[in-house]
């Protein structure tokens, strides 16, 4: 009623859920973003010992499509992630010549830079 | 796109290379 | 339409390629020509979400136009990014 857990409700997760001591990972952790061109004030991270790292990058080799969702849209922003790493795997191989910029380059009209 | 240019920058440092391709690219890409 | 859109994601990406000229020429480093296109079309799908997000935000507060604390809505996440933006809107209103 109170919008916590009820004593049973605390005994389940504490019993099947709850990382503690006794884990070897004893919590997980995103990196912390920041920016590299804002002069930023940053305090450097040690990584604590039984706090795992979440790693970003590790499973990009399987983001270059949509996966399988149930009753909710992939955002903008995962197709978006997506269409860029998917346009990364066709760039990949070019030499020389990038043939985005050659499909672009006859569109390319400077008073619109300006 | 200067912080995405930074990015890449840093990540083709660390691996020692003076060119950033769209390999050290789609390794920043994530958190970008 | 097709043109159109066309013809700014040019326009985008001839300036992505003049920014990152600079960054090169910074830090001593070149960025190759199809890292420099998929950084032109990250920026130019991204600005397709901030003008949503912007319509949005102006919506929301009844407006018609999307003003400038439109646009620092869409930094706040970040602390240092709101800043930065914060202090570049007050230089342009001097």
């Amino acid at each position: 009623k109170d919008g916590l857990l009820s004593e049973e409700e605390f005994n389940l997760w504490n019993r099947l859920y709850r990382l503690g001591d006794s884990d070897t990972v004893k919590g997980v952790a995103l990196p912390r973003s920041h920016f590299l061109s804002l002069q930023e004030d940053r305090v450097a991270q040690e990584p604590t010992t039984g706090i795992h790292q979440l790693s970003l990058s590790e499973w990009s080799v399987w983001q270059d499509h949509p996966l399988p969702t149930h009753q909710v849209e992939h955002s903008d922003r995962c197709h978006h992630f997506i269409s860029i790493m998917q346009m990364i795997e066709g760039m990949r191989h070019e030499e020389d010549e990038c043939s985005y910029e050659l499909k672009i380059k006859p569109f390319l009209q400077m008073e619109d830079v300006y | 796109v200067i912080e995405a240019a930074v990015r890449g920058v840093s990540q083709a440092q660390a691996e020692d290379l003076d060119v950033v391709d769209v390999d050290q690219l789609e390794k920043v890409l994530p958190q970008l | 339409q097709y043109s159109h859109r066309q013809r700014l994601k040019a326009a985008v990406h001839y300036t992505v390629g003049c920014l990152c000229q600079e960054v090169e020429l910074d830090k001593q480093v070149h960025l190759s020509k199809q890292t420099i296109a998929a950084i032109s079309e990250v920026t130019f799908r991204q600005c397709e979400n901030f003008a949503k997000d912007l319509e949005m935000f102006a919506r929301h507060a009844k407006r018609s136009t999307i003003t400038t604390d439109d646009v620092k809505l869409l930094s706040r996440r970040s602390n240092s990014l709101l800043k930065y933006i914060t202090e570049k809107n007050e230089e342009i209103t001097q």
